[in-house]
């Protein structure tokens, strides 16, 4: 979560910030922060507060985020091909390093330097490449067969678009996303009523 | 917030809960909980808990959210076709009521039973439907434009899915959508690191 707030810092070009600023922005008490980053190995200094990139860099190579993560995406259709081509999916800490479809049209295609290869080469890509994520953007009738495969795959984590619910099994935690979820977030905001 | 945990315990079809599991699961504490649903007017019944749709259904009414919100997608690319083609977007809380590019070849097509229309329109879609959301599939150098479009129009919030910093305007609160920090949370998670 740390992580997730300096992130935001660090797309606003923040460079320092202070514990109480931190406190303030993010919901937390500003002792509890200086705690858990101390806890970190990160002592801020006195009036100045914490320089803002050398403390994500650090947090990330404590969690181990500093290396490249791979992303293997099922369903090259017009969700897959957008998350594909996602320029910041292309190197750093998540590259996409596999596409699978199940259309004969679409297995073969390059889509973001990329040949799309059928779901039955998906374990083998996973055991060469060690990509422990994926993300699901396949039609809701194809999600929990899609799951299934990924998590036999070895994948442990899934990030799931298609709206279907889907059952978890041990080894292969999964998100579900709903756009409606963040419009009603924020449309809350805008309307600005200050109820939970 | 007490509409997004009672929205995610209606995907997972839990129809009661008790202020302890609600608690529980969504790291409140249950007499806040409690208190807070109690000044909706909501009182569980003891032993019991609450009717989750009921519940859900009171407060989204007392929060202006039973009506249809009309939603502006600009740049309909693969991601914007994608959102414009959910089903959860057809209909319900949040319906798709404009689709906006600068591609000729697009402008005059037909997209989810709308046809793409030029962005010099927009304005005056968003003053017919009396659109206050707003969806930015564009790439990143159009984002800033695009968003100013929006804001112009009368939008009041926008989705911002371009890699790019909005420089926000009093009025149209905008909020970026990174898919690489979701991947950071499902990742931590799964690496079940008990680091914030
Ligand atoms: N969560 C959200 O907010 C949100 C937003 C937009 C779209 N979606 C969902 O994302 C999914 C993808 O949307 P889209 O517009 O790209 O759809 P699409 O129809 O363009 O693409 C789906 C792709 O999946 C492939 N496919 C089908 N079955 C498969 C299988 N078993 N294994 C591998 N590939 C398979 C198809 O061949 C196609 O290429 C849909 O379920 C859609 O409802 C979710
Ligand atoms: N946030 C994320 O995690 C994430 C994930 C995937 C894609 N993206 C981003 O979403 C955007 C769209 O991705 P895509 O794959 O659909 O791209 P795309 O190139 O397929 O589509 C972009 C569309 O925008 C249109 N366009 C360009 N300038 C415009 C303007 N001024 N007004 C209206 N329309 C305009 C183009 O004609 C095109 O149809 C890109 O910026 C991409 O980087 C973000």
């Amino acid at each position: 979560m740390y992580l997730r707030c300096l992130r935001k810092l660090q797309t606003e070009g923040v460079e320092r910030i202070s514990s109480n600023a931190m406190a303030q922005r993010f919901h937390l008490s500003s002792s509890q922060i200086r705690k858990d980053l101390a806890a970190f190995g990160e002592f801020g200094i006195r009036g100045v507060g914490y320089e803002v990139d050398a403390l994500a860099n650090h947090l990330r190579e404590l969690m181990g985020l500093d290396r490249t993560h791979g992303v293997v995406v099922v369903g090259v259709g017009n969700l897959g091909t957008a998350l594909s081509r996602f320029p910041g999916l292309q190197r750093d800490t998540f590259r996409v390093v596999g596409l699978f479809d199940t259309d004969p049209a679409k297995v073969g295609s390059e889509v973001a330097g990329h040949v799309v290869r059928p779901t039955e080469e998906l374990a083998d890509v996973v055991a060469e490449t060690g990509a422990r994520l994926g993300i699901l953007a396949v039609p809701a009738p194809a999600a929990q067969a899609s799951y299934d495969l990924l998590a036999d795959a070895g994948v442990t984590a899934v990030l799931n678009f298609a709206p279907a619910q889907i059952k978890e099994r041990a080894g292969t935690s999964v998100r579900s996303i709903d756009i409606r979820v963040v419009l009603e977030e924020l449309a809350h905001r805008s309307i600005a009523l200050d109820v939970p």
